[in-house]
């Protein structure tokens, strides 16, 4: 039974993608079966794991908008036990066409719910908003894992996604938890990095009921160079320091669960 | 009579707001009569400059749904020359709010439309999205300033943005044009850096008519560190490799316009 897990930030540019991905992939290549759901129309995880939204018909609009089942849309990665479903071009105008809609917060949280017995673990990377794709992922997640770019404009931003994650939690999805807090894109040489760490882990505490992560990630222009090769860092550049922290965060992600 | 320049781009965290801030900033400091405008729910341009969310009541959500004026909006900033439209916390609803609303793409064209001739510039920090708050940017704006991270994700972003401002001058503003391509967050000692760059000046070119410009803004802390103390780095920290580069983009902005 899949654990499913919104990974979220509205914050832009702070890692949301690039854990998506590795995360992911490390988990695979754990040996675990991993379903990558991508739901931002950027499609930055989906060219990340080698599907650009250039080269697919099919994918998470149709899921959300044309009553379509994950069977019709996920696909196969280069990584055994990794599978996608990708962002096509149609998924731009998903939000305003979604208002209207019957059901529109729970649309990924019936197709998904659907497959739980496929999937170990069911990661949704979510656009840069706390809009009705975000929200279409709270209500299908178990939990929320928020990765943090270890400066202020991130930190600012918290208050506003714990906020969204309540209103979730009251009127839509009452099981939705906290997974935890990644450190993302972290420079600890820095005073504005260890700042912004130590208040973190006082605001949020350590532990494995939502609290932030002891793994952090650092910055590593590997982990910007995967990308381009439509291949996870993990997979690519499997000795970098991004590699071993993203390897290391899914046992830490696995031992919260008691897996390790 | 105020130029006014949107800076967009829908890739999260590529230094739209940094740039906002810090050109906003520059811009005063050389004499020049400055109109921030904050369009993202985030509120970050406004609490980089002082005036945090959390501390404003009227902002540029009252402009575009309440009828506000600009007059009504408008605060001073520490930076004798630079005001503000902060954001509150009702523009996180707008965007659903304008879907359904009378010209609801040309709200902020008509606020500012009405003050042009008392600024000389008017900048409008966006957020990460190509939805309707970044439209009424469009439709406001004379020019699109884009930054860009020398990454492949934000690369990889850039037709599904000229696909919007060319959707853009088709149906509401023929008069849009690219102010330029701003690279941000740049490290010419990496590979990916060096590429990103010679990629991007030979798709746009280096020109006056909205090619990349020929300053690159390098990554620099203190930068990131200015939003705590609520000011521009081109005001905190006068002397830093972040500050001279901004400075030297406000003296490239002005040359392209024959000020300087
Ligand atoms: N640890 C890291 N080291 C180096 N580069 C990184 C790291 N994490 C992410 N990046 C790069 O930083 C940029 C932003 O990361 P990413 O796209 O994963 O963030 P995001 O939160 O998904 O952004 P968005 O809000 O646009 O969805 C990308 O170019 C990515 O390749
Ligand atoms: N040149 C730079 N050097 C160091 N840090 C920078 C630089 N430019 C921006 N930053 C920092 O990087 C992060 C992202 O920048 P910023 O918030 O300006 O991007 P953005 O495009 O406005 O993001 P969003 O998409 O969330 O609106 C912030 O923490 C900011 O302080
Ligand atoms: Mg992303
Ligand atoms: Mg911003």
């Amino acid at each position: 039974m899949a654990r499913i897990i919104a990974i979220s930030n509205q914050k832009g540019g702070v890692g949301k993608t690039t854990t998506s991905i590795n995360l992911g992939g490390a988990l695979a290549l754990a040996g675990h079966r991993v379903l990558l759901v991508d739901l931002d129309p950027q499609g930055n995880a989906s060219s990340g794991v080698g599907w650009p939204r250039t080269e697919v018909e099919d994918g998470v609009y149709d899921l959300l908008l044309e009553g379509a089942s994950v069977d019709d849309v996920a696909r196969m990665t280069d990584v055994p036990g990794l599978e996608l479903i990708p962002v096509t071009d149609a998924l731009v105008g998903a939000e305003v066409e979604l208002v209207g809609e019957m059901g529109r917060e729970r649309r990924l949280h019936s197709a998904l719910d659907a497959v739980r017995d496929r999937y170990d673990w069911i990661l949704i990377d979510c656009p840069p908003s706390l809009g009705l794709l975000t929200i279409n992922a709270f209500v299908a997640a178990d939990s929320v894992l928020i990765p943090l770019q270890a400066e202020y404009f991130a930190m600012e931003g918290l208050s506003g996604l714990m906020n969204t994650v309540a209103q979730v939690q009251k009127w839509l999805n009452p099981a939705l938890v906290r997974e935890g807090v990644l450190l993302t894109l972290q420079d600890r040489r820095t005073n504005l990095g260890r700042e912004v760490e130590a208040q973190t882990r006082e605001a949020f505490g350590e532990g494995s009921d939502g609290g932030v992560f002891m793994t952090t990630i650092p910055r590593n222009v590997r982990l910007a160079e995967a990308p381009s090769h439509g291949l996870p860092a993990v997979v690519w550049a499997k000795h970098c320091p991004g590699t071993r922290a993203y390897i290391e965060l899914a046992d830490e992600l696995l031992a919260r669960h008691g897996l390790r």
